[in-house]
């Protein structure tokens, strides 16, 4: 379940967009406990200047994108845009059955986005 | 995106998971203990604040880190004793001569590269009356010492009454926090009433184990900046 992209493209600055993960739709409900699902999200937008100068609202870009940012406005074909990826993750928990009957907590880090940047 | 998921990517995630295979689904009347409801709720922010990413205020879970137990530890197991299906329903309660339990935990799914930090024994009793002074409990590891004089006690512990479960903790005593894991873990209980009095019935008992995984541990793997 993710939030929609604007005309298909990479639609806007880097940032995080929604994203639901449910157990269910990937037949997981079964063995998972709780939760039925979680918010992932993920990274989308474009990484041009002068957003990669700002950070968008997230953490500053590296030094090395905004070169690359800067290099790509002055010769568009010499250098690829940075890339909008995840810059601050958080884990989730999930509570499940395994194939020996034990009901098991597990933490899981790296599982949501809570930031973005241009890297 | 409603395709059977091919068995290759999903066999790489639950690898990348941590889990050998996909789990086949609960199991019958295996109902969640109220521990695992507990710890899991205070770990889920989402669950603390729906919709919401943020912990409420003050509130600061530690990576890696087990609150309620005060452990480090980012696996925990509720384990059930295998051995209760095939134990006899025990016999009256002779006075003076309460049966021996054997309890076994299948500890076949944690891996070698995990670290223990705590291996809570849970038992419960039940019995008609609770004699004055509560019973002795003892806890030895099942098939050792057969023939060859008495088994060697991992521990004692008093059971002053029935209603909360009784609490023991293994590690260090059952076997050392760094030894290798054992396939199951085979327990025998034997409870002495402190003065002439009936004997209890082991109504439940289980195995809460908490494990850390370094390979899912990111802090532990990736120095702090």
């Amino acid at each position: 379940d993710a939030e929609p992209v604007l005309g298909g493209g990479p639609g806007g600055a880097c940032r995080a967009r929604r994203l639901y993960v449910s157990f269910r739709e990937v037949g997981w409900h079964r063995w998972v406990i709780a939760p039925r699902g979680f918010l992932a999200n993920y990274c989308q937008g474009q990484c041009a200047l002068p957003v990669t100068l700002s950070g968008s609202g997230g953490p500053p870009a590296l030094n090395h994108a905004v070169l690359r940012a800067l290099m790509h406005a002055t010769t568009p074909g010499a250098a690829d845009l940075p890339c909008c990826v995840p810059a601050r993750l958080s884990p989730i928990s999930v509570l499940f059955f395994d194939n020996s009957d034990n009901v098991v907590l597990r933490q899981y880090e790296d599982m949501v986005v809570d930031e973005c940047g241009c890297r | 995106t409603r395709a059977p998921v091919p068995p290759g990517p999903a066999a790489a995630l639950l690898q990348a998971l941590g889990l050998r295979d996909a789990p086949q689904g609960a199991p019958r009347l295996r109902p969640v203990p109220p521990v695992m409801w507990r710890l899991f709720r205070r770990r889920d922010p989402q669950e603390t604040r729906s919709g919401s990413r943020r912990m409420s205020p003050g509130v600061t879970l530690q990576p890696c880190h087990v609150e309620e137990l005060g452990v480090a530890g980012n696996i925990v197991r509720h384990i059930p004793d295998r051995g209760a299906p095939t134990r006899a329903s025990d016999p009256a309660s002779a006075v003076g001569h309460c049966p021996e339990w054997t309890v076994v935990f299948d500890l076949s799914a944690v891996e070698s590269a995990e670290r223990p930090s705590r291996a809570r024994l849970e038992l419960r009793f039940a019995a008609a009356a609770a004699p004055e002074g509560g019973w002795e409990l003892s806890v030895s590891q099942a098939g050792q010492g057969t023939g060859a004089g008495p088994r060697p006690v991992l521990l004692r512990q008093l059971v002053p009454a029935l209603g909360p479960p009784v609490r023991a903790e293994l590690l260090g005593t059952a076997w050392a926090r760094n030894a290798s894991w054992p396939r199951s873990l085979r327990l025998a209980l034997a409870l002495r009433p402190r003065t002439p009095a009936a004997c209890a019935r082991l109504a439940e008992a289980s195995l809460l184990l908490v494990t850390l995984d370094p390979r899912l541990c990111h802090p532990l793997a990736r120095p702090r900046r």
